[in-house]
């Protein structure tokens, strides 16, 4: 699965992510990625993209709950997407993570695997790339 | 905090150190910074998100190092299906699209859902037949094979055979030559 996130110079937040699915799976099996609020979404205030195993992502729609977090609750992006995927996530048995940023360009970057490939890049045009807890 | 820029993923699971070799962590880096450097481009001239979401998923669609596009994993029946879905923050319109077979870009056609119909999300044969009206970049299945992909395959299946419960099709897969436990 890939994904990416991003805030423009208007201040616009967008969502994006697309994937293959999982190796072996029948029945027209679909997993988060293309349900909104799962694995994909975005409001005024964040934006989320969201990897992992795609069941349990669906079953706490784990994308909006981070950004209702931050609408609702007034909890910081980073916290917000900690404790869904810290917290709630890992409690359910739910492996995986995220990409957020929020309106005011803050990024989080969470997951409860081993790795995740990942990378950021602002305005200073200097792209980071990280796979581990590094 | 920046005014603006981009965040990526490529997917997450067991990435084992021990085996990713240099050379593929190489390769896997050197794509996540092309597709930062795309959505980067569209950003610093001004672009919207959107724009700069689609640039960077395109690029790693078109990569075979990741689950999505070029290097999508098979399905128990040795077929490539492709989903993707897409979301503006302004408007909170979305646009997404499930069981894709030929579809080269699927992110490119979550777009034309959400922009160039009254519906949020497709599916299938209609998501495809959507795609040739719209225009959208159709390719040979072939085009969507890897080795990898495909040895990953008959791993899992061999593993089935070795198992009676529960089913395969209700875990994720993993994938020992490259370590990496990849999830939908």
């Amino acid at each position: 699965t890939v994904g990416a996130v991003a805030l423009d110079q208007a201040g616009n937040l967008a969502a994006g992510t697309s994937t293959g699915g999982m190796t072996n799976k029948r029945y027209g099996r679909v997993g988060d990625s293309p349900i909104i609020g799962a694995g994909t979404y975005a409001d005024p205030r964040c934006a989320v993209s969201a990897t992992g195993h795609g069941e349990y992502f669906i079953r706490y729609t784990v994308a909006r709950d981070i950004c209702a977090r931050v609408e609702y609750q007034g909890k910081s992006l980073t916290e917000a997407a900690d404790v869904v995927i810290h917290d709630v996530l890992v409690k359910a048995g739910g492996e995986g993570g995220v990409i957020a940023m929020d309106a005011d360009g803050h990024v989080a970057m969470p997951f409860n695997s081993t790795g995740m490939y990942r990378g950021y890049i602002g305005d200073d045009g200097a792209p980071r790339v990280a796979i581990f807890p590094e | 905090q920046p005014k603006w820029g981009l965040v990526i993923h490529g997917g997450a699971g067991v990435i084992s150190r021990e085996n990713l070799s240099a050379e593929r962590e190489g390769q896997v880096r050197a794509a996540l910074e092309q597709a930062l450097r795309a959505g980067h481009a569209v950003l610093a001239s001004g672009g919207p998100s959107l724009d700069a979401v689609t640039a960077a998923i395109r690029v790693l669609e078109d990569s075979p190092y990741f689950n999505a596009g070029k290097g999508a994993v098979f399905n128990h029946d040795g077929i490539n299906e492709l989903d993707a879905a897409i979301m503006d923050g302004s408007t909170r319109a979305a646009g997404a699209v499930a069981g894709l077979r030929h579809v080269k870009n699927p992110i490119e056609l979550a777009r034309r859902v959400m922009e160039k119909s009254p519906h949020v999300m497709m599916i299938g044969e209609g998501a495809e037949a959507f795609a040739r009206a719209q225009g959208v970049e159709l390719v040979d299945p072939k085009y969507f094979y890897t080795e990898e992909r495909w040895q990953g395959l008959q791993r899992a299946l061999e593993k089935e055979r070795e198992q009676t419960s529960p089913p395969s099709s209700l875990r994720p897969g993993h994938d020992p030559v490259t370590g990496d436990h990849k999830f939908g």
